[in-house]
């Protein structure tokens, strides 16, 4: 078992329950700073953990990162895993976020599809969806980014059971989304949302179930291209940035449409890299490279909302 | 578990309207079990479509001839997810 953080390969792959004992290490090193939720339990009843990063207060405003909701964009998971070590370490030693952490609390869920982590491990690399039974149908899963009540059922997202982008019976009907939204729900004062996914370098804000342009669309376009902009600085990795729908497609119920209208208004949804060669099966070689571009884009956004409280 | 042993992922670079609407008639048929990792939206942005051995040659045969352009970018799927595991193991060990 991996003995300390410092020690864990954050370079490489990891199964589920290595990931797991490896937030029960991060805890363990920084019992200040970080502690471990369960927010509730998958489909298939596997604890689903938030890291949460706080230095007191309570119910203090707040930024929410999400990773791996698309079970086989692993890049995604493994960048979670070393931003949180990244959070941890940093604090107190780096101004900006020490400043940041001590008005405000971070919540990281890194595996948001634990089930369809561990299937993509066991059974389907190429696994994305959750992995619950639909009555009536012999497919299983639902795309769990097209089950948030946020134009839910409309286009860009599949009717048949069997489509990868399968919106499911009903707003919420998936367990995982479900275990987030009363999450967020009951602490009420979440400032952020921000969902990590993978690939095409891409940083989106909504909407995408319409292409109408939010209300608060000219500021989230500037910040989003300042984002971009750091993270490109390190690697020269190229990002696109825009709305959802505009720069993608139309697709309705994803996760930060629902929290946009919820009220956050700094929603942000990233799509990692891939640099043109491996798609879903990036090497861990790029990893921590991936990670560390990514971090200084989530970064920026972070202190952004820090300085603009509303 | 799954294997995709000859499968290929094949990359488009789309160079018009109509081809993205011929694109977007494959993603509706079921038959070949295409798998697009990334979706035909716009001429901006790149066509990942992973085609299991199957189906290899209707594909290439369907892009040949409405003159569709493409790159094979991984050549054969089941390699690189033995790379992928036989590293996981050799970590955890």
């Amino acid at each position: 078992k991996e003995r300390s953080t410092r020690s864990f390969n954050f370079g490489a792959y990891h199964p589920l329950e290595t990931l797991y004992s490896w937030m029960d290490t991060l805890v363990a090193e920084h019992p200040n700073l970080v502690t471990k939720q369960e927010i509730g339990r998958s489909y298939e009843n596997r604890p689903m953990y938030v890291l949460k990063f706080s230095t007191g207060g309570n119910k203090r405003p707040a930024i929410w990162i999400d990773t791996g909701i698309h079970s086989r964009e692993w890049v995604s998971q493994a960048t979670g895993v070393w931003t949180a070590k990244k959070i941890a370490t940093d604090y107190g030693n780096d101004e900006s976020l020490t400043s940041l952490l001590n008005t405000m609390d971070i919540y990281m869920l890194i595996v948001a599809n634990p089930d369809g982590y561990a299937y993509t491990h066991t059974s389907d690399r190429m696994w994305r969806k959750t992995r619950s039974k639909i009555s009536g149908s012999v497919c299983r899963g639902v795309d769990p980014n097209r089950n948030w009540d946020a134009g839910f059922g409309g286009p860009g997202a599949s009717t048949n059971p069997c489509s990868d982008s399968y919106h499911g019976p009903s707003a919420h009907s998936e367990i995982e989304v479900k275990n987030v939204v009363d999450l967020i729900k009951s602490h009420g004062n979440f400032k952020s949302f921000i969902s990590v996914h993978a690939y095409s370098q891409l940083l989106m804000y909504p909407y995408g179930y319409t292409c109408k342009s939010v209300y608060n669309q000219a500021e989230l376009d500037s910040v989003g291209r300042a984002a971009a902009q750091k993270l490109t600085s390190l690697y020269g990795t190229k990002y696109k940035v825009g709305s959802i729908c505009n720069i993608i497609y139309q697709a309705s119920g994803g996760s930060i449409d629902w929290s946009y209208n919820l009220g956050i208004r700094y929603s942000f949804a990233f799509e990692l890299r891939d640099t043109g060669r491996y798609g879903f099966i990036l090497p861990a070689s790029q990893i921590i490279p991936t990670a560390s571009e990514t971090w200084l884009g989530l970064k920026h956004i972070m202190e952004y909302v820090r300085d603009h409280p509303y | 578990e799954r294997v995709f042993t000859g499968d290929q992922v094949i990359r488009v670079n789309v160079e018009s309207e109509e081809q993205i609407q011929l694109l977007q008639a494959l993603e509706t048929q079921q038959e070949w079990e295409l798998d697009f990792w990334l979706h035909p939206v716009s001429t901006e942005l790149p066509v990942d479509i992973r085609v299991p051995r199957g189906s290899l040659s209707s594909v290439m045969e369907y892009l040949s001839a409405n003159n569709i352009l493409y790159s094979v970018v991984i050549n054969n799927l089941q390699e690189l997810l033995d790379e992928e595991k036989a590293e996981m193991v050799v970590n955890q060990m």
